[in-house]
């Protein structure tokens, strides 16, 4: 981007394969100054969160720079060094809910060229029966050449491939190609200049705003798909028509006085929609809480017609008050789940989940947030599924994923938004389908090594279990998989072998893409999972993660929380170079940027967050003049 | 004056200011059930100063324990402690401690005065001298309740209100008109109140200068942070 009229944007082009889910970025972006004298060029880009970077080069007058990943503390000593001297230096930040933003800028010489490309890597996950994949363009201006090419190989064959972009309008959507074939699709963009302008001779642009591909794969093979190559396997499990098990759901509903206003409204709202939504055969109770806890029923119901219907009043009369007291409301909900089970009043083969939604610090009863923990998990026994909504910015976002990840389930961030009561539906449709519980997927222990997590507690409809490994024995012919589990009437058990598919032959005029992919897959899931690790369990577990997450982050120079990209900017006319760093943010730096943005400017948190000063535990009431 | 409520278990504290006419005697303590209570009388400047702004402070205390039959008063120049019918007097000036069946007293020359009062409450009074020439201010008092588990469930108040804690919630953090003093919105008894992070002086340790406490600042007398409004705490008499 740039605001000088001097210069121009040659080109625009972002180039995505993926291949079986595995996507591969390339954002590549050339300028030229076209003024006498030097001029500061930007490259404003922005990429999924769940993407690792793991490439960044300019060329400069037929000079190239690279990134460096490096190990995130040295890095950090770099970059300490370049503030010193009074460089600037970050060049990830977050940006919204999905994205981040990577930014930089460089001077450019008189009537010269230069060329920035960012490259970066993610597994897409299947949510809600699809995989979706977003490209943000936003072009300061027309571009001589605008290109989005994305070309998807998925061997198990492609059920829809969907197209869209919030800038399409009637006039632009002719220009998007698709093409799709059984295992393979071409979606294309590439408007000419004309195009681009929002009105004939003017300078502004049409593309701005999310290019979007949602598309799905067939499954066909109950024990799901597994591909082997170059001495890597990946299995993608998600079979077909399988029966949901029936749960029992205790929601724990924050309403303390921080939930006043919209929040509190867009939570009623949402638990009606979510309450219409159970099955018959489902089991649910409503707990609300504030410094005290208040049950709707003594022990869960079957969500029977009139029952939903007796709740959803209930749920509409919650009414925000008090403090939070965070403990005692999960102690209840799940003392709550034990008793009835104790007494059989559940259906055996069922699944026993509390979802938690909490806008707050735990500030009443046991305000401490380890010992929490520790009661949660003490409490749940590992006998049912804790999921956790985090609603908006004020949330400790790490004590619920903690403590969601402790308990076999996850936590998720609800934005303060006005669409927050549909991200609050969503999350529910996301784990109201469980299809099997405490999956396991077992590999020939002589064929395989270093394979990634492969016990799941529960598989949810429209997810997707993955699994992936190095083998032991490149020249495999036969591979022996074997998929258990507990589904609704019996265990469920699925036997499959895998062969070595030839990618040549599937896709013969193509087979340079695919190279190192699924090694580079399984090595990108490892190191979510390792960093996933990190974050709970006894010490030395977690620091044996974060060692070995390192370890591989660099190995495969993917710039993950542990490790920056040290990006060397040519030198000044004064000799001196400026190092750069791009971060992976985390999602506790994602909330604490958004609660810097919403306070219009930094510096502040320090003052906020200091500690009062203390003389003694008891608290001290005063009166006093100045 | 200024108003602080320090709640260590939260690790942070809030604040407001009364302000009233010169004269005008509030009440700090009132215990029906323990017998005790506190009030306390401000004056102002010694004339208004150039910002036109009024400063008030406490400069006379009144402490009785009905139950006990101990009373105090306690002004800038002196203390006068009254049990069971006799009368003691002590001086600022003084180091001094005085040991009753019920009353303990501990006086440090010209700095502060501890009261412990059997089985109810603890609390020093510290004595901010100022130089006798100044054209504005003057001598003031500040009161600072240490102890007070014993006191009924019932204890009210300016202060005695929050002795048994306060429920609240902060959220919404914005700029406010000062770049180091960000505004939010709080969450207590039932009111949704327009705050702001500052802090006020703790003089405990520092007579002089006083140490920052960090608070949220509750705008207009307290007004939704306290029950009622200030007016509601003014008495007649000091005891």
């Amino acid at each position: 981007s740039t605001n000088e009229a001097m210069v121009e944007v040659l080109s625009v082009t972002v180039d995505c394969t993926v291949t079986n889910r595995f996507a591969h970025t390339v954002m590549t972006s050339v300028a030229l100054n076209k003024a006498n004298e030097s001029k500061e060029i930007f490259f404003d880009v922005e990429l999924p969160k769940s993407a690792f970077i793991t490439n960044f080069s300019m060329e400069i007058e037929g000079k190239v720079y690279v990134g460096e990943v490096k190990e995130k503390e040295k890095a950090k000593k770099q970059y300490e060094k370049a503030v010193s001297s009074g460089q600037t230096a970050g060049l990830v930040k977050a940006s919204g809910r999905k994205m981040e933003k990577f930014s930089v800028s460089v001077n450019i010489a008189a009537e010269s060229n230069v060329t920035f490309i960012l490259t970066y890597e993610e597994l897409l996950q299947r949510k809600l029966g699809q995989y979706e994949i977003l490209i943000r363009v936003k072009p300061k201006s027309v571009v001589e050449q605008f290109q989005i090419s994305t070309n998807i190989y998925e061997p198990q064959g492609l059920s829809h491939v969907d197209a869209h972009a919030t800038f399409l309008s009637n006039e632009l959507l002719p220009l998007v190609e698709k093409t799709v074939l059984d295992k393979k699709a071409h979606i294309s963009f590439s408007p000419t200049v004309e195009q681009q302008r929002t009105c004939p001779g003017c300078d502004g642009t049409l593309i701005d705003g999310d290019f979007v591909i949602k598309y799905d794969v067939n499954r066909q093979e109950k024990v799901g798909d597994i591909q082997i190559v170059n001495g890597y396997f990946v299995h993608f499990f998600a079979p077909p028509d399988l029966p949901r098990v029936p749960k029992n759901v205790v929601f724990v509903i924050d309403r303390s006085g921080s939930m006043m206003g919209t929040k509190m409204a867009q939570t009623r709202d949402a638990l009606v929609a979510i309450l219409e939504d159970l099955h018959e055969e489902d089991h649910f109770a409503l707990l609300q809480f504030d410094s005290d806890v208040l049950s709707w029923k003594e022990s869960l119901t079957k969500a029977t017609k009139q029952n939903v219907a007796e709740a959803k009043d209930y749920a509409r009369s919650i009414q925000d008050n008090g403090a939070t007291n965070i403990n005692q409301a999960m102690l209840d909900g799940i003392n709550m789940l034990k008793r009835d089970r104790q007494a059989n009043r559940l259906p055996e083969r069922s699944i026993d989940m509390v979802i938690l939604l909490t806008d707050g610090m735990p500030n009443f009863g046991e305000p401490n947030i380890p010992k929490i923990q520790e009661n949660v998990r003490s409490a749940i026994g590992g006998n049912m599924s804790l999921f956790c909504l985090g609603f908006g910015n004020d949330v400790d976002y790490n004590f619920l994923d903690v403590m969601s990840k402790e308990n076999k389930g996850v936590a998720r961030r609800i934005f303060e938004a006005s669409d927050a009561t549909l991200q609050l539906q969503d999350f529910y449709e996301e784990v109201a389908s469980p299809l099997l519980l405490e999956v396991d997927l077992v590999y020939p222990d002589n064929a395989v090594d270093y394979v990634t997590t492969s016990h799941f507690p529960q598989l949810f409809n429209g997810s997707e279990i993955v699994v992936a490994g190095r083998l032991t024995d490149n020249d495999l012919d036969n591979f022996l998989v074997e998929v258990l589990g507990q589904g609704l009437e019996d265990n469920f058990k699925v036997q499959g072998q895998a062969g070595v598919v030839d990618w040549n032959v599937m896709y013969p005029d193509e087979t340079y893409i695919f190279g190192d992919f699924t090694e580079r897959l399984w090595a990108y899931l490892t190191i979510q999972q390792l960093l996933e690790k990190s974050k709970t369990g006894p010490a030395d577990e977690k620091a044996n993660a974060t060692a070995k997450a390192l370890e591989m982050s660099l190995q495969y120079s993917f710039v993950t929380p542990l490790t920056s990209m040290v990006v060397t900017k040519p030198e000044t006319e004064d000799g001196t170079d400026s190092p750069l760093i791009a971060d992976k943010l985390t999602e506790e730096q994602r909330q604490q940027a958004e609660r810097l943005r919403s306070m219009a400017y930094s510096g502040f948190a320090s003052n906020f967050f200091s500690a009062p000063v203390q003389y003694a535990y008891s608290p001290v009431y005063l009166v006093d003049g100045d | 004056p200024h108003f602080i409520i320090e709640l260590p278990g939260r690790n942070d504290s809030l604040c407001f200011n009364i302000n009233n006419v010169p004269g005008t005697i509030f009440n700090l303590v009132r215990d029906p059930e323990a017998g005790v209570f506190v009030n306390g009388q401000i004056i102002g400047d010694k004339k208004i100063p150039p910002d036109g702004k009024i400063n008030t402070y406490f400069w006379r205390f009144g402490i009785v324990h009905r139950t006990l039959g101990v009373s105090l008063q306690v002004t800038t120049q002196y203390i006068s402690v009254s049990q069971d019918g006799k009368d003691a007097k002590l001086l600022w000036t003084d180091t001094a401690s005085l040991k009753g069946p019920n009353v303990d007293v501990v006086v440090t020359k010209d700095g502060s005065l501890t009261v412990m009062l059997k089985r109810s409450v603890k609390f020093v009074i510290l004595l901010h001298k100022v130089w006798k020439k100044h054209p504005y201010h003057r001598d003031y008092l500040g009161f600072y309740t240490l102890d007070t588990h014993l006191l009924s469930p019932s204890v009210h108040g300016l202060l005695g209100q929050f002795y048994h804690g306060i429920e609240y919630e902060v959220t919404d953090l914005r700029p406010g008109e000062s770049p180091e003093k960000p505004d939010a919105t709080m969450f207590a008894k039932g009111h949704q109140l327009n705050v702001t992070r500052g802090w006020q002086r703790d003089f405990r340790r520092d007579v002089k200068n006083g140490e920052n406490v960090p608070c949220w600042f509750i705008h207009n007398n307290g007004s939704g942070l306290i029950d009622g409004a200030a007016a509601d705490y003014v008495v007649s008499s000091l005891f």
